[in-house]
């Protein structure tokens, strides 16, 4: 099974 | 005080098109260089970045950075209203209520004036790093729409995997399984048909198929798309325009 990531996990706020 | 003119209305109409589908409030941040905006769609999965340069207009004019708040489904109503071959010019004030569209029909003296009301939007720009890529691609955009279209339908995730000469796209489902193999090559007589693949490391990404679906909406802004894959890293989608791009950063889906 295959889990979708999200981008805030890859990308931080400015 | 903002005045934007594009030469034709449709090229706003595009670029509106290729992104409203997946986010539904942006901030349009306009600066003497030009118009940026950025936005996440609600699952958090797939990100838009736009950039308008100057270029990308007949003339364009923003002496004080003026953020406009723009809720897309009520600009689409009055891009619908516009002719496509209509100059199309966004005026806005430095402290905006509101963003007035102006449709010029030049050959007929027709001109039609809407004013949109503009939102407080709260949403925080995210800092994109730049990143680097295993895998970069560039195929003719309508290619890259038909083969996501197309495997979209027999599964909600759709596979891309490189190696050295070969691009894959799988898909497996209850209904079945679909595959569509490509290899790079020049096209001398018509380049924007040509697939070129520079790879540093193999890829064997997962991605969620209603996000392709929404990325490859934007096919309509340019003929060739450019994909840049990493094993750790959202996927970078772009379309280019003659002055600025449209982005989309798609999280992959990994093994739990």
């Amino acid at each position: 099974k295959r889990k979708q990531s999200t981008i805030e996990e890859f990308f931080g706020k400015s | 005080m903002l005045e934007a003119k594009f030469e034709e209305a449709s090229l706003f109409k595009r670029i509106i098109d290729g992104f409203k589908d997946c986010v539904q409030l942006v901030n349009f941040q306009c600066k003497e260089d030009g118009i940026i905006a950025q936005a996440v769609d609600d699952s958090r999965v797939l990100l838009v970045s736009l950039e308008i340069g100057i270029e990308a207009f007949q003339n364009y004019r923003c002496d004080h950075p003026v953020t406009l708040g723009i809720d897309l489904t009520s600009l689409s109503k009055i891009l619908r209203c516009g002719n496509n071959s209509d100059t199309l010019t966004l005026i806005a004030d430095d402290t905006p209520d509101t963003v007035l569209l102006l449709f010029e029909d030049t050959k007929k003296d027709r001109v039609a004036e809407y004013s949109l009301k503009l939102m407080d939007i709260d949403a925080a720009f995210l800092k994109i790093e730049d990143l680097a890529y295993d895998c970069t691609l560039m195929m003719p955009s309508s290619e890259f729409s038909k083969i996501v279209r197309d495997l979209s339908q027999l599964s909600d995730s759709l596979n891309i995997m490189i190696t050295k000469e070969t691009i894959k796209f799988v898909a497996d489902g209850d209904i079945g399984s679909g595959s569509v193999i490509l290899k790079p090559f020049v096209n001398m007589d018509k380049p924007e048909d040509s697939i070129k693949l520079e790879m540093d490391q193999p890829v064997d990404l997962t991605f969620g198929s209603k996000y392709l679906l929404d990325i490859v909406k934007g096919s309509a802004l340019a003929e060739k798309v450019g994909i840049r894959l990493s094993s750790e890293a959202p996927a970078l989608f772009q379309f280019d325009l003659k002055s600025g791009y449209l982005q989309f950063f798609l999280a992959p889906k990994f093994n739990d």
